[in-house]
């Protein structure tokens, strides 16, 4: 039965997308049915697997909005065992365009229940906001991703996350529980970053992946080729490091 | 007559925070009746200054959706010149509070029109959305300065922000300017930077300020101070280059 994982921050830029791309492509290549779920109207998990959302006539949109099927949605990707839900920039307008249908944090949850068994993994790539297509992902997913940028703005926000992710527990999704706190754009040499890695490894304990994303200026390549970084350069400190964090992951959540 | 200037872009951590503090500092100690109104529910911000939003009994919250004045919000910070409006967390639901009220894109605007003759310059620091919030600074602005991090997702968003742009334009705010688009986190020795600047400044030419913002780590130490990064360490990179793009600023703002 599939793992559902949401990948949330509402920080923006700390990661969400380049390790939402990167751990799916990483379980794919291992074998895992994996598909990517491209929630955020600005669309970079879809072009960063090289997908056209415009060539597109249904996507996540149309799921969250229009009660559509997943099937007229998803599409193949380079990998052969990853597929992706691409997104669409109409999603700016669902929160408002759904405000008064009830059952609004449900309406992905619903879509996915049909489509789950088909995969081992699905992953959520978020926007950078706590509004609706976020609660969507948390009511849907049976884990959180969270991943932290080693700077200081980013350790502000895990609060507001931690209370969110509390109140989905309460009200939407009790059964949510957190797949791991994930450090990226490490860099052991300057201070600012391993002080912050303390504080997340003092907040958060055995939560936080032993595997940490280190800064890799391959990782903020790769999409400008609408690849996976594995997919474009397999050696590199980043790919390495997103493929021993799948392996953590998978690991984390076939736990015995 | 102050220049309410938005600091916008949909895509996260670009920039907006540490753009929108260090020019609105760098024009405070040049002698300019600065305000720094925190429109992100995250608070970067209001704690990049050194306020404590807690201790506030009126935020940006209280403005936009109970209608009181800024009078009650706007408090000091170590700079003379410099004053901030501090957010809230809950900020989040104002986008879903306001649904029915009509003019609701019009509220920071109204609030603003009390208060503007008292300051040189305003600058607004939004959220990563293109939501309510949002809206409420474009219309409220005179100009919007756009951020944008040398790396391929940034340039993705460009185009769907300036849709947007040209959209408030035609139907809430028929002034609205391009004060310019400032490129950040500049590095000269990767080629994905270079080519990035090269592929904005085809798109937006003369918009594009000639100042850029290199990749320094001084600006991401600042805020875990409190303290914009001109009182952190003042002959730093960062601190030289916003003290540059605010006298580029003020040239462009008082052109004959
Ligand atoms: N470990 C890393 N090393 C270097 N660059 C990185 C790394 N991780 C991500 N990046 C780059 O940093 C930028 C921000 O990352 P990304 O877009 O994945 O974050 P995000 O949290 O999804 O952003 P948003 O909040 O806008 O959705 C991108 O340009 C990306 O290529
Ligand atoms: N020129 C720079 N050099 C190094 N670090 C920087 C620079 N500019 C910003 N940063 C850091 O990068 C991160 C993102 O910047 P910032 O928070 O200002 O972006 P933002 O666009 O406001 O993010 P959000 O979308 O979450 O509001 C922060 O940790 C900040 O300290
Ligand atoms: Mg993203
Ligand atoms: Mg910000």
């Amino acid at each position: 039965m599939g793992h559902i994982i949401s990948v949330s921050n509402q920080k923006g830029g700390v990661g969400k997308t380049t390790s939402a791309i990167n751990i799916a492509a990483s379980l794919a290549v291992a074998g895992y049915r994996t598909l990517l779920v491209d929630m955020d109207p600005q669309g970079n998990a879809t072009s960063g697997v090289g997908v056209d959302a415009r060539a597109r006539t249904h996507t996540v949109y149309d799921v969250l909005v229009r009660g559509c099927d997943f099937d007229a949605v998803v599409c193949p990707t380079e990998l052969e065992r990853l597929s992706v839900a691409p997104s669409h920039v109409d999603l700016v307008g669902a929160e408002v365009e759904l405000v008064t249908v009830s059952g609004r944090e449900q309406r992905l949850k619903q879509a996915l229940g049909q489509i789950r068994s088909r995969y081992d993994y699905i992953f959520l790539d978020c926007p950078p906001s706590l509004g609706l297509i976020t609660l969507n992902a948390l009511t849907a997913a049976d884990a959180v991703l969270v991943p932290v940028q080693c700077e200081y703005f980013a350790l502000e926000g895990l609060g507001q996350l931690a209370r969110t992710i509390e109140l989905v527990r309460r009200q939407l999704n009790p059964t949510l529980d957190i797949a791991g706190v994930l450090l990226t754009m490490t860099d052991r040499r300057n201070n600012l970053s391993r002080q912050v890695t303390d504080e997340v490894r003092r907040h958060f304990g055995a939560k936080v992946f032993e595997t940490t994303i280190p800064r890799n200026i391959t990782l903020a390549e790769a999409p400008s080729h609408g690849r996976p970084v594995l997919l474009y350069n397999v050696t590199s400190i980043g790919a390495q490091a997103y493929l021993e964090l799948a392996q953590e992951l998978v690991a984390r959540t076939t736990a015995p």
